[in-house]
This record gives C-alpha cells, structure tokens and sequence, in this order.
C-alpha cells in the first residue's frame, strides 16, 4: 500500500506507474487514474486527477519529468501526489482548493526518456524520437511547445540537448497535454516542474515583452518563494524566464499562458548538496516539502482568484 | 549503458559577457561532448559543465586560457551513479 512506499527513494517507471494504481486504491473516491495518450515507444502517458466530484470543474495542472533526467522531479512528483491525497479533510487549504477545483498531476511527463535513464544513459534529458535526417535520438519537450517555436533560445540542431524538433507538438508526449489542455478548456493553473537551479519562473521565454499578468505574478511568486523559503532556508530566485535565466522559446508555460491559462509557472528544484541531477536519495523528502508549501501558495491563490 | 567513468562537472563562473560568449562557444564544440548542466546566464551566476575524461584536458586548459575561474563540482560522475545505484537497491531489500 502507499503507506509501505519508501518516498526517500528513486523509483523505476514501473514502481512509480505501480504507486499510482495504489494510491488509486487507497482513496478510490478522490484519485482517478487516466490516460492521456501514448509516448513515442508507446508507453501510456498516465495523469492522477483528484476530484470531489462536479463536472469539467476549474482545474489545476501539476507535472514533473518533462526533463528525464530530472530525478528529484518525479520523485517529488509521488511525494506531493501522495501528500495531495492525505491532506484532504485534513488541511484547510487542501480541502478548500479540492473542493471548488479538481487537480491534474502527470508525474512522468516523459516515460521514454525516463525509462532510458535508468536502463541506458542516466544523463538523458530529451524524448527518444528518432529524427529522420540525423543519427541523433530526441527532442527537447520543453522547446516543443507552440510559443515563439523555433526561436532563439532552442536549436535546430538534432544533436544538441535543446532541440526543437522537426515542428512544434512533433512529440506525442507534448501533443498530448496539449491537446488535454485544449479539450478541458477550464484549466486555470499549470505548474511545471524542473531541477536544480532554485529557481520560480513565470511567462515569458521567448520575448522580453513582460505578460499582462506580470505583476500579480511576480507578487505570487514571491510569496511562493517565502514559503518554500521558510522550511530550510533554500534560497531561490524568481522572475520571468527570459529575465531571471535566459531566452527560451518553445517552452511549456509560455504556451499555457497563450492559452489563456493566466496562472502558468515552472519551478527549478533544490540543489543545495550541489550535486546536479545526481541529487541524493536522502534529499527527496525535504525538496519535496519546501516545494508543497510554494505549490500551495499558488494553488490557493488560483483557488481564491477565479477568472 | 553509457557510463561515466572519470567524468567530471565543472562549476564555472565567468565574470563578463565576454566569457559567457566564449562559454556557449565551447559548449557547441560537438568533438568534445560537453554537456551543460546548468547553463551559462549572466556574469557571477555559475554554469555547471559535464565534461568527458577525453575531453578534461582540453576543457579547463581552455578555461584556464581565458582566465575563465571554475571548480570541481563532481570530481567522478560515475562515482556518484553507483552511489545511486547501491542506494536504489538497498531500498529495495528493505523490508516493510
């Protein structure tokens, strides 16, 4: 049972694919499990939605993974699944925010690419499609998105770590949200997560035009930022992406906001041990508690907020 | 399974634009298989750098060339992967 799980360790796809259907079991009238579609090698593309019922109600978007390699993201992913589940008629604000929206949580966001970590190359960060005109495998699912595609920020070349791909969406793991996001069409925030830079971000990427939204944004995330803060003093940063890091087109969040979805961030992990995307094991759980408390502030306010 | 023996990652630090340049520049040197970890932004921030053992020697005398300041951050790569691995498999036999 999910009660057994050891949150303080890496997990195959397997294990975790296995969890999910536990935690289905253990809180059948709040988890459902549901599929979204397919990745290149066909594995199934799960989403955990939580609802206390109501039809197509407002939503919110959590995923982890988009980045294989990213370990403490999916690892992170179960904890706060898991934590999500638990805290429901137990946390005021749980309760408040599943009581009015449903939440959709994708924890391996990109299967093929994950599977490959653990069996062949720990260090892969993209999908495994084959690009036809190179012997070079995989796309950069977070510079496939259709916002500024192609731009500076993302290469055209098939063999680096940020490539575009051939067009924006190629990626059946990216097409697929997308095409959820657009079907579902009450999505009101989505939250990406990413390792290890300590970092908040919200839209833009791909142009320094500030969004509409930028204040209020910046004012979330600041309080998101206090309260991650407030655990074990892990320091971040936040800001827009094209400010605070560099430009990136093609990426996730700034397609979201496009969308119209107004409460769009991505989070860069802890990496306080300085150990990169070799966080270790023992790490999982506090990386994970410190990013609930921010995760919180911003699903309350999107709660609290409707638009 | 690719794996990382001798490998290293650097964390650099360049101090102006100029060095950021020459930074991205090296990062699109294909032969020697960097990999940025964390990329180069601005001056002061660190860029963490996974370097191939064939391509160490060339990388920091590239760095030290350019008076470009850096670290170790990860003095074996694979030593670390096997860390994780035995910690994986240790959990594994745990009984609960």
């Amino acid at each position: 049972s999910t009660s057994t799980f050891d949150f303080a360790s890496y997990h195959t796809i397997d294990e975790i694919y296995y969890w999910m259907d536990m935690l289905v079991d253990d809180h059948p009238s709040l988890v459902s499990k549901i599929q979204i579609g397919q990745s290149y090698e066909n594995r199934p593309l799960y989403v955990l939605k939580f609802s206390t019922g109501g039809s197509n109600r407002s939503a919110i978007w959590l995923d982890t993974g988009i980045h294989s390699r990213e370990w403490i993201t999916q690892a992170t992913g179960i904890w706060t699944a898991n934590k999500i589940a638990k805290e429901y008629g137990q946390d005021p604000s749980v309760t408040a925010i599943l009581d009015s929206m449903d939440i959709f949580f994708e924890i391996v966001t990109n299967p093929d690419g994950f599977a490959f970590t653990h069996s062949s190359n720990r260090m892969w960060r993209k999908t495994r499609s084959i690009n036809p005109s190179s012997h070079c495998v995989g796309v950069d699912p977070n510079r496939n998105w259709d916002a500024g595609f192609g731009g500076p920020g993302a290469s055209g070349n098939p063999c680096s770590e940020t490539y575009h791909g051939p067009y924006a969406n190629s990626e059946p793991e990216v097409k697929a949200i997308v095409d959820f996001v657009k079907n579902h069409g009450n999505i009101k925030a989505f939250v990406s997560i990413h390792s290890y830079s300590q970092l908040l971000f919200y839209p833009y990427g791909y142009t320094s035009t500030p969004v509409p939204d930028q204040k209020e944004l910046d004012q979330i995330s600041k309080k998101a930022v206090a309260a991650l803060s407030s655990l074990y003093g892990t320091n971040y940063k936040y800001g827009s992406i094209i400010t605070t890091i560099y430009q990136a087109s093609g990426g996730t969040i700034d397609w979201t906001y496009n969308q119209g979805i107004k409460y769009s961030f991505t989070f860069e992990l802890r990496d306080t041990g300085r150990y990169g995307f070799l966080l270790p094991a023992k790490e999982i759980v506090p990386t994970a508690q410190e990013t609930w408390l921010a995760l919180k502030v911003i699903m309350l306010h999107a709660r609290n907020h409707p638009y | 399974e690719q794996l990382f023996v001798g490998d290293q990652v650097l964390r650099i630090t360049a101090s102006d634009e100029e060095q950021i340049t020459l930074l991205r520049v090296l990062g699109e040197q294909a032969e020697l298989q960097v990999d940025f970890w964390r990329h180069p932004t601005s001056p002061g921030q660190p860029a963490d750098l996974r370097v191939p053992f064939p391509s160490l020697q060339a990388v920091k005398i590239f760095l030290e060339s350019n008076s470009i300041s850096y670290s170790i951050m990860i003095e074996d790569v694979q030593e670390l992967l096997d860390e994780e691995k035995k910690t994986m498999t240790k959990s594994r036999r745990v009984e609960r």
